[in-house]
């Protein structure tokens, strides 16, 4: 079973 | 003082259209240059980016920058006021707690405006790297919206491989399995016919279909989506929003546990 990824995990908050 | 018109109003129609379902509320940043909104989903898996520059609106004009918070179910309703024909004004003063929307018909015989009250909200900003992205598929806006819609019925989850011979979508779930698969076009009379596939490295990444057809909201906007994937980074679904500019959503992947 695939697991959903959070975007916020690949892009830095600015 | 800000006000940004324009004749092409049903493009701003269709912006709504294409982010109210996935968004509840988001914050317009305006500057010189233009509009843009950033905006995670409620769940954090999707980011939408809206960009709208100054030169594609009519009359435009921004004196300060200015951040307008808008409940977006109150600004879709707002714009269901206006025709399909109508040019839109929006307007604020600096530091207004208001935006007024002005919908004027083509003849100018019927002018309506509608202020709405502006949101203050604690949004979170995200820098996106500028990639290089492995596969860049440019197909059919239709296409991929019937694409999403039709393997939804499968499973949760759709796969997009892409390789030198192609893209190909695969859905598996308990009716059994589907698999569509689109080859670069030859040749083509029109231009946003084409299926477009540039390749670096082939990328196989699965993605959830109900965001994918949450995206497939913007297909009114552009004849032709382009989709940008590379190994473990998320996918790029973009749209062009006429000559005024573009909007992307970015979908994290499922990653096999």
């Amino acid at each position: 079973k695939a697991s959903q990824m959070r975007i916020d995990s690949y892009f830095t908050s600015i | 003082m800000f006000e940004a018109r324009l004749v092409q109003g049903s493009l701003l129609k269709k912006v709504l259209d294409a982010i109210k379902e996935l968004l509840n509320e988001a914050s317009w940043d305006c500057a010189d240059s233009g509009i843009q909104l950033q905006a995670m989903d409620n769940s954090h898996v999707s980011l939408v980016s809206v960009n709208l520059r100054a030169e594609g609106f009519d009359k435009y004009r921004c004196d300060r920058n200015l951040i307008m918070g808008m409940d977006l179910t109150s600004m879709s309703k707002i714009l269901k006021c206006a025709a399909n024909d109508d040019i839109i004004t929006m307007k604020a003063q600096d530091n207004a707690d208001t935006v007024t929307f002005i919908f004027e018909s083509p003849s100018q015989e019927k002018v309506s405006d509608y202020e709405m009250k502006l949101m203050n909200l604690d949004q979170d900003h995200l820098g996106i790297p500028e990639t290089d992205y492995a596969c860049v598929i440019k197909l059919p806006s239709g296409e991929f919206a019937r694409i999403c819609r039709d393997l939804s019925n499968f499973g949760e989850s759709i796969v997009i491989a892409c390789s030198k011979e192609g893209v190909k979508f695969s859905a598996a779930g308990d009716i059994g399995t589907g698999n569509i698969k689109l080859a670069q076009t030859s040749s083509v009379d029109k231009e946003e016919e084409a299926v477009i596939i540039e390749m670096q490295e082939p990328v196989t990444l699965t993605f959830a279909c109900r965001y994918l057809n949450m995206f497939t909201k913007a297909t009114p906007l552009s004849p032709q989506v382009s989709l940008s994937m590379s190994p473990d980074v998320p996918l790029v679904v973009e749209y062009s929003i006429g000559d005024i500019g573009q909007i992307q959503y970015f979908l994290a992947p499922k990653i096999d546990d």
